[in-house]
């Protein structure tokens, strides 16, 4: 049930997706569930929708579990999913938000991914489509947007695991997403959670050119960053994706930019220093824990400063 | 299921601009099946990377020809993985 799930654990594609059902089951006035797609292997593409009403309010979307093996991160996704519900009506930051903006969530982004490295293969990041002329599987689907697609902070080779895919938005899981963002068209900020590397970037990653809005975005993945670090003293570096790690064609966060998102961040959650993506699962709490009080800052700056 | 007995991830820490380029020529060795899990950024921070047991001889020995520091973050990869399915096991029956 709802009371007795259990966030400390990492669970299956079957056990969230039912835990979905039952949040939406829980809170029908503020939680609803949208299929935007399927995968390559035909799984749904769910995504959350916090709202309280209103016609094409402007949106933020986050979502978690791009690349399937980070299960860090699509459990700090459903402990996400879940403060949103019990903090609407309690904190006042997150009751304003929703009083007057939806939210999407996209929990599990690669599900196929995700089944993947419960099955066979733990340390799977990619899709699962199969590439014409090769052997290996997958498309990294952080490299397969249409920003700077097919450069050099990309591969070519699909046994790569930074592999672009044949062309922009080739990836179904990829495309669903653009599509819903550019079908809804008031989205006005984009967070893709990841781990782990402990960063909070924004674009650009496919040119070192700093973004128009590079100065705001700054100042605002300092702050988040700070009181991300107040809670455990887990210490972020930030900034643009190009400037922070390296060039990066054909990401999430270069395309949402590009396409008129200006609050466009992604996240790379934390590691203790040892396990990387093998994180045991007593990090899921205070990881999520953590994360919180950044994601709210960004939402709240998106409320705040309209554009 | 793909079984990763022996693997090692090692934390690297490239002092130079020289040896973030080496370690980026070993990362296009495709031979080697090697895979950062998280990547270089510049000299000082650390990278992990994912080592297949049968390359783990020739990746140690690139890093010590070079003098690139590393220590090995997790011993066994298979090991890890091997507990965590356990502790899922386990959980499920708490719930249930």
């Amino acid at each position: 049930s709802i009371s007795t799930f259990d966030f400390a654990s990492y669970h299956t594609l079957e056990e969230i997706y039912d835990w979905m059902d039952m949040l939406v089951d829980d809170h029908p006035n503020l939680v609803s569930k949208i299929q935007i797609g399927q995968s390559y292997e035909n799984r749904p593409l769910y995504v959350l929708k916090f709202s309280t009403g209103g016609s094409n309010r402007p949106a933020i979307w986050l979502d978690t579990g791009i690349h399937s093996r980070e299960w860090i991160t699509q459990a700090t996704g459903v402990w996400t999913a879940n403060k949103i519900v019990k903090e609407y009506g309690q904190d006042p930051s997150v009751t304003a938000i929703l009083d007057s903006m939806d939210i999407f969530f996209e929990i599990i982004t690669n599900p196929d991914g995700f089944v993947f490295t419960h099955s066979s293969n733990r340390l799977w990041r990619k899709t699962r489509s199969i590439n014409a002329g090769s052997s290996c599987v997958g498309v990294d689907p952080n490299r397969n947007w249409d920003a700077g697609f097919g450069g050099s902070g990309s591969s070519s080779d699909p046994c790569s695991e930074t592999y672009r895919g044949p062309y922009a938005h080739s990836e179904s899981e990829v495309k669903a997403i653009v599509d819903f963002i550019r079908s809804h068209g008031n989205v006005k900020s984009v967070i893709s959670i990841h781990s782990y590397s402990q960063m909070l970037l924004f674009p650009y990653g496919y040119k070192r050119t700093p973004a128009a809005h590079h100065q705001e975005l700054n100042e605002l993945a300092k702050k988040a960053v700070s009181d991300l670090a107040a809670m455990y003293g887990t210490k972020y570096a930030y900034g643009s994706v190009a400037d922070t790690i390296y060039l990066a064609d054909g990401t999430t966060v270069d395309w949402a930019y590009d396409n008129g998102v200006k609050y466009s961040f992604t996240f790379e959650l934390r590691d203790t220093g040892r396990y990387g993506f093998l994180l045991p699962s007593t990090q899921i709490i205070p990881t999520a824990t953590e994360t919180w009080p950044a994601l709210l800052d960004i939402m709240v700056h998106v409320l705040e400063h309209p554009y | 299921e793909q079984l990763f007995r022996g693997d090692q991830v090692l934390r690297i820490t490239a002092s130079n601009e020289e040896q973030i380029t080496l370690l980026r020529v070993l990362g296009e060795q495709a031979e080697l099946q090697i895979d950062f899990w998280r990547d270089l950024t510049g000299p000082g921070h650390p990278a992990d990377l994912w080592v297949p047991f049968p390359s783990l001889q020739a990746v140690k020995i690139f890093l010590e020809f070079h003098s690139i520091s590393y220590s090995v973050m997790i011993e066994d990869v298979q090991a890890l993985l091997d507990e965590e399915k356990k502790n899922m096991t386990r959980s499920r029956r708490i719930q249930r």
